[in-house]
């Protein structure tokens, strides 16, 4: 999974990868006071390519703790369910749930939005592949508008930049590579290693993305993530970090 | 003489042969067209009368019959029913009668054409009829009622089933004992498939020395169609479009039950046994989530409890013993035991002690008229409409032929459920829990169907109180190709814990390709589906019409569409005539049977399709702002990771 950090002040992109392993669940969200989390499940491709088996998000998991709502979504279902009780819908229907404060927004094959009221949203988003392929494998992507109105001890790894640390980027250099400059990252009195690259925003082409130059901090985001990326694992869907 | 095969004599004692019997059916989209022929000859010396029996579905419309006499070919015309009885008066045709006669299977009519016939003659008879299929229980069933009579020289069945939307499953249950194991063959693909039944001779003998045939009796097709994918197929062709909705994956809502069971004398014997056999599984199938009571009347009204309760095991178990002390006795006072069901709903409802996402339901089981308390069943009706809660659906099953059948179905109609008969015999307890059955599992209420464009007319019932697992909603309309070449539906409802809003397009040509590609897909089910559907609704609301001149004018509407699409319905007679026009015979339909046969679960009303309910704001996706800075392009790190699905 690829990570895009916007942050709207300092008017810069970071970006960061996690290298997991299947069956890992990572927390996105984590935001016990206003009762959300956000948690994603990592698929692996079918097989390893160049010795290496590339992992992608294949579930998705939303909790809305107040309304007793979770919501999963997986690259063939979207789940939701209040209390003991489920509704589920296919990615090849375009259908609205609404359950009071919750709404769920299906479009065909495309993306779920789901809105908390009209205060907070998430977009997911399904990237199909061809089926026959001997490597890739359906996943998905998430987004998350930094105007969510999260509660200030929000974490994640995603929610802990919803309150914006304060960044400075300097001594932009050439790298190792000529055509992939470096730069100093001062972040959470750390002082970072950052190469400048392109990542994709593919919420307005899905097939190809739209290019993002940002940031790349190295091994995991170390250094920019709060602790280490396995201090994220939690064990379900729905879970908080305990932390 | 015709021989069999190894030069067997296939005449019976009365020199009569059946060279061969056909039956053609194909199914396109739940559209089914059903062709029988039989060819006969008289190789007697003296003549003898040949009889054209065969059993269609009630509910089925008669589209065609002809009939070919030695070389003189007799053909139908669909005329309004006093004016087909004038032109048969006309010119009775000598020795020859037709008609269709109403029989006391529940679910079955005969048509039946008698003809003298000369020796060595010749006759071939042909019937064409269409009905539409509807899923129950999971399933669709398509029945074929085999009479030949005879042993035939050529037997032969063939079954086409169309359905774009894909078959989850078919099969061809086993319903002649075992008799013809083997013989029917399926092939079945994904969007198709073929049933054939052709047995030879010594296999349509009952014994390998008897000169009696085995075939008597039904061929039955079941199957379903692929649902885990969409919920809802709509399909356009043709200036008509059809909407199936049958989602699956939905919990059930829970439910709040009574059963107002009739316990008067004539329920002595079997039918109160077969009735309490029923009850047993029934509330054992109650989930915990619901509540229910029993409420079982004679000339007076008792409960089993005050109050609705939770289906526990405890609560079942008492339930259950309580029923199986009740003695029949007594006369039948329905008002009362309506009116107190209603008032146990209502009273829970207003103390707060139903699930507000609950659905009520009111199953009436009865085997007579009422003959204490109130006797008017217009006043019962009157009672009943006024004092039950929009919220709360009634069912009835009448037991047997003595009960006022009309009745309960309009009882049940205008109170968001339906009616049916059953027979009051060993199958009784069978039939009252496939009817509970049907019932069981509501998954959606307040289901609406909406098409929002001003092109879109003709609507068939549009608005249903509730969704039960196993069945399915079939809507259909008209719409005007040179304006549209998609429709699009919104279909809302609420499940159980969320309202469901569902959009879907449909392309006007998405089926075209594919319906070329079969010589066996029929290109009018579209408009046939929609005509049916019309035609039911119609005759369900004329029955409910509270005027004479909505009467008038409901029958009016149905007559036009009956001649317009040529088919037999209670309005319509057909004449069948040779080529002279000197003789003639009559196919009437029967005095319409109440307890025939929409075929379908729900008994919905109309709301203008472009009226979405005021809470559906399907708002467009909210505008995530795209935060990238304008950089250089460069090479990307880490690698590429993009999926390009065309250029694999």
């Amino acid at each position: 999974p690829h990570f895009i950090i916007y942050l709207p002040k300092s008017q810069k992109n970071v970006c960061f990868n996690i290298d997991s392993e299947p069956g890992k669940i990572l927390n996105l969200v984590s935001d016990p006071e206003s009762g959300i989390s956000v948690n994603g499940q990592l698929i692996g491709g079918k097989k390893p390519k160049n010795g290496k088996l590339s992992t992608y998000f294949g579930k998705l998991g939303f909790y809305f703790q107040s309304e007793d709502v979770k919501v999963e979504i997986s690259t063939e279902t979207i789940t939701l369910s209040r209390g003991s009780r489920t509704s589920i819908l296919s990615w090849s229907d375009t259908a609205h749930l609404i359950n009071q404060r919750v709404r769920v927004s299906l479009k065909k094959e495309k993306t779920v939005t789901i809105t908390l009221d009209k205060e907070m949203s998430f977009s997911v988003l399904l990237h199909r592949v061809w089926k026959k392929h001997p490597i890739n494998v359906d996943f998905l992507g998430i987004y998350i508008p930094p105007t969510n109105k999260f509660s200030p001890h929000v974490h994640g790894l995603i929610g802990q930049f919803m309150h914006e640390p304060k960044i400075r980027i300097f001594n932009e250099r050439p790298g190792k590579n000529l055509e992939k400059p470096e730069a100093s990252l001062e972040v959470k009195g750390h002082t970072l290693t950052v190469t400048r690259g392109l990542q994709k925003d593919y919420r307005t082409d899905i097939v190809f993305g739209t290019d993002v130059a940002c940031w790349f901090v190295h091994n995991s985001g170390k250094g920019f993530i709060d602790r280490h990326y396995k201090d994220y694992l939690v064990p379900q869907l729905y879970s908080f970090l305990k932390w | 003489s015709v021989s069999g095969e190894s030069g067997e004599m296939l005449e019976d004692d009365d020199k009569i042969t059946l060279y061969s019997y056909k039956v053609q059916s194909t199914i396109t989209s739940r559209s089914a067209n059903t062709m029988i022929q039989s060819k006969v000859v008289n190789n007697s010396p003296l003549p003898q009368n040949v009889v054209f029996d065969v059993q269609i579905p009630k509910g089925a419309f008669i589209s065609n019959f002809s009939m070919t006499v030695d070389g003189t070919t007799f053909t139908s015309s669909i005329k309004e029913r006093t004016v087909g009885r004038a032109l048969y008066s006309q010119a009775r045709a000598k020795g020859k009668t037709a008609g269709l006669v109403r029989s006391r299977a529940l679910d079955m009519e005969n048509f039946k054409t008698e003809i003298n016939m000369l020796p060595g003659a010749k006759v071939q008879f042909e019937l064409h009829y269409q009905e539409m299929k509807w899923r129950r229980l999971g399933a669709y069933e398509h029945r074929l009622h085999l009479q030949p009579g005879r042993l035939a020289k050529h037997l032969e069945v063939d079954v086409w089933i169309i359905e774009p939307q894909g078959m989850r499953f078919l099969h061809v249950p086993d319903t002649f004992e075992g008799h013809f194991d083997g013989v029917p063959v399926v092939s079945k693909g994904n969007q198709k498939a073929h049933v054939s039944f052709k047995p030879t001779v010594a296999q349509q003998r009952k014994c390998s020395t008897c000169s009696e045939t085995a075939v008597e009796g039904e061929l039955v097709v079941m199957y379903d169609v692929n649902r885990e994918v969409k919920a809802g197929e709509l399909e356009v062709f043709n200036g008509y479009f059809v909407h199936f909705f049958a989602p699956d994956n939905l919990d059930p809502i829970p439910k709040n039950i009574l059963f107002v069971i009739d316990v008067s004398g004539s329920m002595w014997g079997i039918k109160m046994k077969q009735t309490v056999e029923a009850m047993k599984t029934i509330l054992d199938d109650l989930r915990a989530e619901d509540q229910f009571s029993v409420v079982d009347f004679n000339h007076n009204v008792r409960t089993w409890r005050n109050d609705l309760v939770s289906a526990t095991k405890t609560q079942i178990s008492d339930a259950k013993k309580y029923i199986e002390k009740i003695q029949p006795n007594g006369g039948t006072n329905i008002n009362e035991a309506l009116l107190r069901a209603i008032f146990i709903l209502n009273e829970a409802s207003n103390l707060g002690l139903l699930d507000p996402n609950s659905v009520s339901l009111i199953i009436l089981v009865s085997d007579g008229d009422p003959t204490v308390g109130e006797l008017k069943l217009s006043k019962i009706q009157k009672n009943v409409k006024q004092n039950i809660r929009d919220n709360i659906s009634l069912f009835s099953l009448g037991i047997g032929f003595d009960v006022d059948y009309d009745f309960l179905k309009r009882l049940s109609n205008e109170n968001r459920g339906i009616a049916q008969r059953i027979y009051g015999n060993q199958d009784t307890s069978s039939q009252l829990k496939k009817f509970y059955n049907q019932v069981s599992t509501p998954l959606l209420r307040n289901v609406q169907f909406n098409y929002p464009h001003s092109s879109v007319t003709d609507v068939t019932q549009n608005n249903f109180h509730n969704y039960f697992g196993g069945s399915e909603i079939v809507v259909a309309g008209k719409f005007d190709p040179a304006k549209l070449d998609q429709i699009a539906s919104i279909v809302t409802a609420t499940s159980a814990n969320a309202e469901l809003v569902l959009e879907t397009l449909a392309q006007m040509d998405d089926l075209e390709t594919f319906l070329l590609r079969d010589k066996h897909a029929d290109p009018d089910f579209t408009k046939k589906l929609w005509a049916y559907l019309t035609i039911n609704q119609l005759l369900a609301e004329r029955s409910l019409a509270t005027t004479a001149a909505t009467k008038r004018k409901i029958t009016k509407t149905i007559l036009q569409m009956s001649l317009e699409h040529h088919i037999v319905t209670p309005l319509t007679a057909m004449v069948i005539e040779n080529e002279a026009g000197d003789e003639r015979m009559l196919a009437d339909s029967p005095p319409q049977d109440p307890s025939c046969c929409s075929g379908t679960l729900y008994y919905g009303s109309k709301v203008a399709p472009d009226s979405i309910p005021s809470w559906v704001n399907p708002s467009p996706t909210p505008a995530v702002p795209l935060h990238l800075k304008a950089a250089p392009v460069m090479e990307a790190t880490p690698p590429p990771h993009v999926i390009r699905v065309e250029n694999d």
